[in-house]
């Protein structure tokens, strides 16, 4: 491990030292320099004021600042730790490093069961994984009747809800995930094993110097 | 056969971040 320091500057209200950043997460001080760039595109998209609004959200996930997806407002929702309607540098490094290839896997199953549980109860219920399902249909050109709904959530539960009480607990979700890794697919993103190639020129903007 | 909801819901275009990464 290097030894860093940071050279004095003048940043966006929301940016965070690098350096601290690193020792809270799977990145290194070079992956958030990188990543960096990546945020001030996406901050400055809609609203310039180093912040990701919702709108610059929608915009980068599809071209769209319009676009209204309840999956989409719910990452934001959770990157948004501070849940002031913005995201800041810190919270976007933190949260995405929950999506880095190296991060535990506990970690990544606990983000999927807070996205997945709606209501913030604690408990994936029957009522938010049908909201659910049927927010995918809407934004596919899928068509499934509520009888087949209904089928899907009652093998989903039969399977997920061992204490069938019709909602799954953290642990409940723990074991269903296990035994379905592939539904943690989403939760990593190989793209950040590559951040520095991907964006080279933090190194032009760096600040920290390795000494 | 219907598949499991979960399965279904992971394939919204809402939870694919790589799009994030992409060029701008």
């Amino acid at each position: 491990m290097g030894c860093f320091h940071s050279k004095p500057s003048q940043h966006a209200a929301g940016y965070e030292d690098p350096v601290a950043l690193a020792s809270d997460t799977t990145f290194s001080v070079s992956e958030i320099e990188a990543l960096y760039e990546l945020f001030k595109k996406i901050s400055s998209s809609v609203i310039d004021d180093g912040l990701i609004h919702k709108e610059e959200f929608r915009l980068a996930l599809f071209k769209n600042s319009k676009k209204e997806n309840l999956f989409a407002d719910r990452v934001f929702d959770l990157f948004d730790v501070k849940r002031n309607g913005v995201i800041d540098f810190g919270e976007f490094v933190r949260s995405l490093s929950v999506f880095h290839p190296n991060a535990p896997l506990e970690d990544k199953i606990d983000f999927a069961f807070q996205l997945y549980d709606l209501r913030r109860t604690g408990f994936i219920e029957r009522e938010e994984v049908k909201q659910m399902l049927i927010a995918l249909l809407s934004e596919s050109d899928m068509k499934l009747s509520d009888d087949v709904i209904e089928t899907i959530l009652d093998k989903t539960f039969a399977e997920a809800d061992t204490n069938n009480d019709s909602r799954i607990d953290k642990e409940e979700w723990q074991n269903f995930v296990l035994r379905n890794p592939s539904l943690m697919k989403n939760m990593t993103l190989p793209y950040l094993k590559d951040i520095t190639t991907a964006f080279p020129s933090f190194v032009f903007n760096s600040e920290v110097e390795d000494v | 056969n219907p598949m499991n909801a979960f399965e279904l819901i992971s394939t919204s275009q809402g939870l694919d971040l790589s799009a994030l990464f992409e060029e701008k």
